[in-house]
């Protein structure tokens, strides 16, 4: 038996509008320690890496592991029937193919219970390895968010460059070019106005707007967006979901032909 | 012109 309650159905509806532009289904993978999912998009550019932890639940029970293939255009749909203040929990019998969602009003005179069939998904697991990463920026997500949506209409990409005076974001196309410069703020007063950068060596990369902009659906979870960049390797974009988890999206970077 | 590598030249499966 799998039983995850949540009292805020909000932050699950906020996970739904994260990664339901990049992924059609995903699966979701339940153990005792929470529930975990990793997913490439179609194209196999990017990669959707999510993690709640059980203990953010208000009530989380997991007798036996259990994966859940779900079509997210479908769950997409149920958990637009739950309003943002409605407890939600999810739940599944062992070895099932359907999953329960329950939603309750906060006054509990309204109750209602989906049930949505599983798919049976092949997984292909792709193993992330650990990495020191040469630059790793904080910046508040709706920045970022403004940035991406900015640029992409001059380009189909985006030139990210990293120095310790702070970050530039950069694109060219047939209407132009723009430059974004986002210096590391020195002493602000709320931690997630700032913009910081730890760098290890400047790092350049070049990566698609597109899935950038995919990315910033996830801005409504969290004030802070984290980009971790290395030479050559895919870029990393998390954000934090409240105390329960995060989600880390990876891009990989475009190379000169 | 710039190409677009996918993950799975970075990142090995299983």
């Amino acid at each position: 038996m799998f039983e995850a309650r949540l009292v805020q159905s909000s932050i699950l509806k906020k996970v739904l509008e994260a990664i339901k532009d990049l992924l059609n289904e995903a699966t979701f993978d339940c153990s005792d320690s929470g529930i975990q999912l990793q997913a490439m998009d179609n194209s196999h550019v990017s990669l959707v890496s999510m993690n709640l932890r059980s203990d953010g639940f208000d009530k989380y029970r997991c007798d036996r592991n259990i994966s859940m293939g779900m079509n997210l255009g479908s769950m997409t749909k149920i958990l637009k029937c739950a309003a943002n203040e409605d407890v939600v929990t999810m739940k599944a019998q062992d070895n099932a193919d359907t999953v329960t969602f329950v939603f309750e009003s906060p006054n509990q005179e309204k109750v209602s219970d989906y049930e949505m069939k599983l798919m049976n998904l092949d997984q292909e697991h792709l193993g992330i390895p650990e990495t020191e990463y040469a630059c790793v920026v904080r910046l508040p997500a709706g920045e970022f968010a403004r940035i991406c949506r900015d640029l992409s209409q001059f380009g189909e990409s985006v030139v990210i460059s990293c120095t310790k005076e702070g970050v530039k974001f950069s694109s060219a196309g047939d209407i132009g070019s723009a430059n974004i410069k986002l210096a590391q703020t020195s002493n602000v007063d709320k931690e997630e106005l700032a913009v910081t950068v730890e760098m290890q060596e400047p790092v350049t990369l070049t990566f698609a707007s597109r899935y950038l902009n995919s990315f910033t659906k996830a801005t409504s979870l969290s004030n802070v967006v984290q980009l971790s960049m290395s030479p050559d390797v895919p870029l990393v974009v998390e954000y934090r979901i409240g105390e329960i988890g995060h989600i880390r999206y990876y891009l990989a970077p475009k190379i000169e032909d | 012109k710039k190409a677009q590598p996918k993950l799975t030249n970075f990142f090995c499966k299983g």
